[in-house]
């Protein structure tokens, strides 16, 4: 798949993910 | 080196491929084998790997003598609720971790060696209408529960002498949790299966429920074994218990799912068949990138999942189908029973 494809990728998804979740 | 520490000579006996026979042990008085694993054990400042083996009313640890030579160590007598697994933990030294239940899991317990009372003993860790359990690294226990119409998801933190230390409750999603699997080299990542056929992923850290992704609807209740994080995408060894055999394309016994955790609508990119082999999966381990499945032919087949070629099968003997499949800690080799309490020792 091409990166468009895949939409945009974080090498850091787990933190991203852990600073947006609701607590 | 563990393979070789646990027994340095090889025996005759059908060499599949990529897999070596190294040793057998049988459990004579066993009339119904449930469950083989493995643990670390230190005794006398030896620490080795020994061979755990569960009956529905026994649990039994085995030490290597000799070559070919595996003696009973001790075994645990749990008479009141029949024992259904044995629940690996990774890393763990000198501790057993069992569920029991009938249909479904009704209580987890520890089995271990007291050195202050120099005896073998058992403790109770949880509790409840279980539904889900794994243990992870560093001592931990996750497990999901009902109670009424409310799901608990727990994390407890085990003890060297098996009480519990710490308990941390994560956010259940709304859908019951099947299975779970730990996230290759991320401590505090854990995913999870739904009954309504997602992946599920927590921060174990802070309890969060960071994200559901649905599997799709080609192969229903799915069970997750494993998950690696590489190049900000999400790798999820899936199997599919209740997928039928089909003569067309046969039936897939591991799916390697990938995902994007924050794309937003994080659809499957890809996924990757193992070749076929006769027969639907039954049931099966996987450890690091390495599949094995027991299959509804009475087989043994294992597969590398990153190249998705099957490495070996091993087919039903003399003894008759293989009942489990199950990797030694540490990747020592595979263990393979039968339901009579035989168990072959692989190198892989």
């Amino acid at each position: 798949c091409s990166e468009s494809d895949l939409g945009p990728i974080s090498l850091n998804w787990f933190e991203e993910l852990s600073a947006e979740a609701p607590p | 080196d563990t393979a070789e520490q646990l027994t340095p000579v090889l025996l005759d006996g059908p060499r599949e491929e990529s897999l070596q026979l190294v040793s057998e042990l049988k459990d004579s008085s066993c009339s119904c084998a449930v469950d083989v694993s493995t643990v670390w054990w230190e005794a006398a400042g030896c620490r080795e790997l020994r061979v755990v083996t569960a009956s529905e009313s026994t649990v039994s640890l085995w030490e290597p003598l000799a070559p070919d030579c595996w003696g009973k160590v001790y075994t645990w007598h749990l008479r009141e609720i029949p024992v259904i697994q044995i629940i690996s933990l990774p890393d763990t030294c000198n501790l057993v971790c069992v569920a029991l239940g009938e249909l479904e899991i009704g209580e987890i317990r520890l089995l271990l060696y007291s050195s202050e009372t120099d005896s073998f003993k058992h403790s109770l860790v949880k509790t409840g209408n279980i539904k889900a359990v794994v243990g992870l690294k560093d001592r931990r226990l996750v497990s999901s529960s009902r109670a009424m119409q409310e799901q608990q998801v727990e994390m407890v933190s085990l003890s060297e002498t098996g009480g519990s230390k710490d308990r941390q409750t994560l956010m259940p999603p709304e859908e019951t949790v099947t299975a779970f699997a730990e996230v290759e080299g991320m401590r505090e990542a854990l995913v999870g299966t739904t009954a309504g056929n997602s992946v599920v992923v927590w921060n174990l850290k802070t309890g969060q429920l960071l994200r559901k992704m649905h599997v799709g609807y080609s192969y229903p209740a799915s069970i997750c074994h494993r998950a690696y994080s590489d190049s900000g995408l999400l790798f999820v060894v899936l199997s599919h218990p209740l997928a039928k055999e089909s003569e067309s394309c046969g039936s897939p016994a591991f799916r390697v799912v990938a995902f994007n955790p924050v794309a937003t609508s994080p659809v499957i990119r890809g996924c990757i068949r193992p070749c076929r082999v006769s027969g639907a999966y039954l049931e099966g381990d996987v450890w690091d990138t390495a599949g094995a499945a027991v299959l509804t032919s009475g087989a043994v087949a294992v597969w590398d999942l990153l190249q998705g070629r099957c490495a070996a099968v091993l087919p039903p003997g003399p003894a008759g189908h293989w009942a489990l499949a199950r990797w030694a800690t540490g990747g020592a080799g595979l263990l393979a029973g039968h339901r009579d309490g035989t168990v072959h020792l692989y190198r892989y």
